[in-house]
């Protein structure tokens, strides 16, 4: 009825001397979403230059997790063309 | 590149520092790239340089080399489709396009099949390459474009080209590429972005964020022309980039709306949409179509000799098809379709493409996307123009010129237009001026090249500013601005809390500790952007004050610097306080205030603030536009 789509969800720069990792996403989203997140929703997991992440959400449940504290935006993974 | 460096005075014996310069590693973010090309031949490369961090995700096909320091791919959804080739390598020829237009070494002779013969070269040709590649057939989604900044950042690239950019307007953090252009400006990292192709309508622009630097397309002196010759003689000028040669053999003559295909009659045929026209009767013949077909959708006239397309539409926006074609304007296709009517057997043949020279350049391309900035419009975008129509650079052998699948050419350069290719003109400008000055930050770079751009003839180009920014780029001239306008992290912050971010986010996205109080929270007019942008009603009168700073870094003796207003329009009173600058040390940083009144009268009105030492001449522009 509210079927996934695949949402961005930045968080900004990383915490000082902190990185965070896929774990640190997963347990993120399963504190915010409750038991019934897969972690296999969680698509990718940005932690090298930035923090964020790419999930598989419903738009209710983007809609929690854009309301987390920490979270600067969540957007769907729109697609972009060459110019 | 044969002709797009030379024509901006970027000679290839311009002074370089092959040292540093062949440290200086570019990000490129595109469809991948293609090593075989002679652009990237590595002979007299060293090693990466010591900083590089990146990946060559190597593969049976595809592994980097010296100058192709490192490749990547990116495709989230895991899903490849059946035009896509996995991992780095250029299944479709834009990427390595763009990468050998900002990098590419220099190739002699090089041409497309005799088309735009000359040399090839990037604009830092000793520069390395690490390509990212985000986009594939069906285009490149912001999941991808994001693990690029986020490896590119990590991985050590000194500057990021992105000729690419969505369709619709995106705050500034619901953006990836703005997203992640914030993030390279964090780590002194500048990326430059193509404005998109959906002009000459306003506000078109994509890729507007205040800390990338957004890059509009230009021509050059340089067009290629393909004549259209009638069986009476008679020759037409048209354009395209046509490399078919029949040798001058006239060929018969049809009107598509003479053949429509039923259900459909001449009013739809004449445009030579799909299946609409008779295919039998335009077997081995020239077609006339009413309108200007895109090179896949030629598939209307399948078995045609020849194709040529006449309609009003602008020349500046050419491409090459798989058979013999050519655009020709109203004037000239009335004209032939008055030959084919008063002649029993109408012939006509399609002569090769010729470079030309084009008076009156550079002007802005049609097809270049306007302004204003659809988010903040008080900070003028496009930053600056660059070539960006009828580009040679390097291609793939294995993917054809045109891009449509029944084209069996294959070349080693092609020539093709977009904002697209006048981004990596900019990007290696950038990177030319960080080979002298290393040390420069993201909004230094964008301050030189802004300010020292050769002004355009706002006469040619009505939507002025908004058209070209500041102007074209002048890679020479932009290694000695004299003045920068700087602007670090901090201050894009303190434009963000002026904006309405909240200091929750702030300290999220920059983790300094920012907080948006009174003190903190700077208006659009304080950011320390080196052009200046108003927008305002057409009826109401004006009032504003900018408040800017600028950074010596052009003499080391005491200099004094005074403010010269260039006003052509009259009709706004702009004055500068103090309209002297007295600087008594390298690196000092003295402010000033521009304060513009009056009223425009017009839809844009320009005019430019110009710092002059007797030795620099420090140009930001000014426009003034009605927001409605």
């Amino acid at each position: 009825e509210d079927p996934q789509k695949t949402y961005i969800v930045y968080m900004g720069s990383h915490p000082k001397g902190k990185v965070s990792t896929s774990s640190h996403h997963i347990r993120f989203l399963t504190e915010t979403i409750g038991s019934n997140f897969a972690p296999r929703s969680l698509i990718h997991s940005y932690k090298r230059s930035f923090n964020g992440f790419v999930a598989k959400l419903t738009e209710a449940e983007a809609k929690k997790v854009s309301e987390m504290e920490g979270v600067i935006s969540v957007f769907p993974n729109g697609k972009k063309q060459l110019h | 590149t044969t002709r797009s460096w030379d024509f901006m005075g970027f000679s290839e014996q311009v002074k370089r520092v092959p040292a540093v310069e062949s440290n200086i590693i570019v990000g490129v973010f595109d469809s991948g790239i293609w090593p075989e090309s002679p652009s990237f031949d590595d002979a007299g490369y060293g090693p990466p340089p010591a900083k590089w961090r990146g990946r060559c995700e190597v593969s049976a096909n595809f592994s980097c080399n010296d100058k192709i320091i490192g490749a990547r791919s990116y495709r989230s959804n895991g899903k490849h489709l059946e035009n896509d080739i996995k991992g780095p390598i250029d299944s479709d020829g834009h990427g390595t396009h763009t990468a050998s237009t900002v990098a590419g070494g220099l190739v002699r002779q090089a041409s497309m099949l005799g088309l735009g013969l000359g040399t090839a070269r990037g604009g830092v040709p000793s520069a390395r390459i690490a390509a990212y590649k985000v986009c594939w057939s069906d285009g490149c989604t912001d999941a991808d474009i994001l693990a690029a900044f986020d490896d590119a950042i990590a991985d050590g690239v000194d500057i990021i080209s992105g000729s690419l950019g969505g369709s619709s307007v995106k705050d500034y953090f619901n953006d990836s590429i703005a997203i992640g252009s914030f993030h390279a400006m964090q780590k002194g990292i500048l990326t430059t972005l193509a404005v998109g192709n959906n002009g000459p309508e306003f506000t078109t622009i994509v890729n507007f964020s205040p800390w990338s630097l957004s890059v509009a397309a230009s021509t050059t002196d340089r067009k290629f022309e393909t004549k259209v010759k009638l069986g009476d003689g008679r020759e037409f000028n048209g354009v395209s980039v046509n490399t078919f040669d029949l040798n001058g053999t006239q060929i018969p003559l049809v009107y598509a709306g003479d053949i429509p295909k039923a259900p459909f009659d001449r009013s739809v045929s004449r445009m030579c949409f799909e299946n609409t026209v008779d295919k039998e009767r335009v077997k081995g013949k020239i077609v006339v179509c009413d309108s200007l077909a895109v090179p896949g959708g030629v598939v209307a006239v399948e078995g045609a000799a020849g194709i040529i397309m006449q309609d009003e539409s602008p020349q500046d926006d050419t491409n090459s098809y798989p058979l013999p074609a050519s655009h020709v304007g109203p004037k000239p296709g009335a004209l032939i379709l008055s030959y084919i009517n008063s002649t029993r057997v109408p012939t006509a043949s399609i002569m090769k493409s010729r470079g030309r020279k084009r008076n009156r350049a550079p002007f802005v391309a049609s097809f270049s996307s306007r302004g204003p900035n659809p988010i903040t419009p008080n900070i003028l975008k496009p930053d600056i123009s660059g070539p960006g129509v009828e580009i040679l650079a390097a291609w793939p052998s294995t993917v054809s010129p045109s891009g449509a699948e029944e084209d069996n050419k294959r070349v080693l350069y092609n020539v093709i237009s977009g904002t697209s290719m006048a981004c990596p003109h900019v990007t290696a400008a950038a990177a030319y001026v960080k080979s002298f000055h290393p040390t420069w930050s993201p909004a230094a770079l964008k301050s030189a090249l802004i300010t020292t751009a050769f002004p355009m003839s706002h006469k040619r180009n009505p939507d002025g500013e908004l058209a070209y920014g500041a102007g074209h780029i002048n890679p020479l001239g932009a290694v000695h601005p004299g003045l920068i306008y700087n602007a670090s992290e901090t201050d894009y912050v303190k434009f963000l809390c002026g904006q309405g971010y909240s200091t929750e986010s702030l300290r999220r996205l920059s983790d300094d500790n920012a907080s948006c109080s009174a003190n903190n929270s700077g208006t659009v007019f304080e950011l320390n952007y080196p052009s200046f942008a108003l927008s305002t009603n057409a009826s109401n009168p004006i009032s504003q004050v900018f408040r800017r700073r600028v950074t010596n870094v052009g003499s080391s003796y005491a200099t004094s610097y005074k403010a010269v207003i260039v006003n052509p329009w009259r009709d706004l009173k702009i004055t500068v306080k103090p309209s002297v600058l007295l600087f008594k040390r390298l690196g000092e940083e003295l402010s000033f205030e521009v304060r513009i009144g009056g009223q425009i009268r017009k839809g844009v009105e320009s005019a430019a603030l110009v710092w002059d030492d007797g030795k620099h001449k420090v140009r930001s522009p000014i426009t003034v536009f009605n927001a409605n």
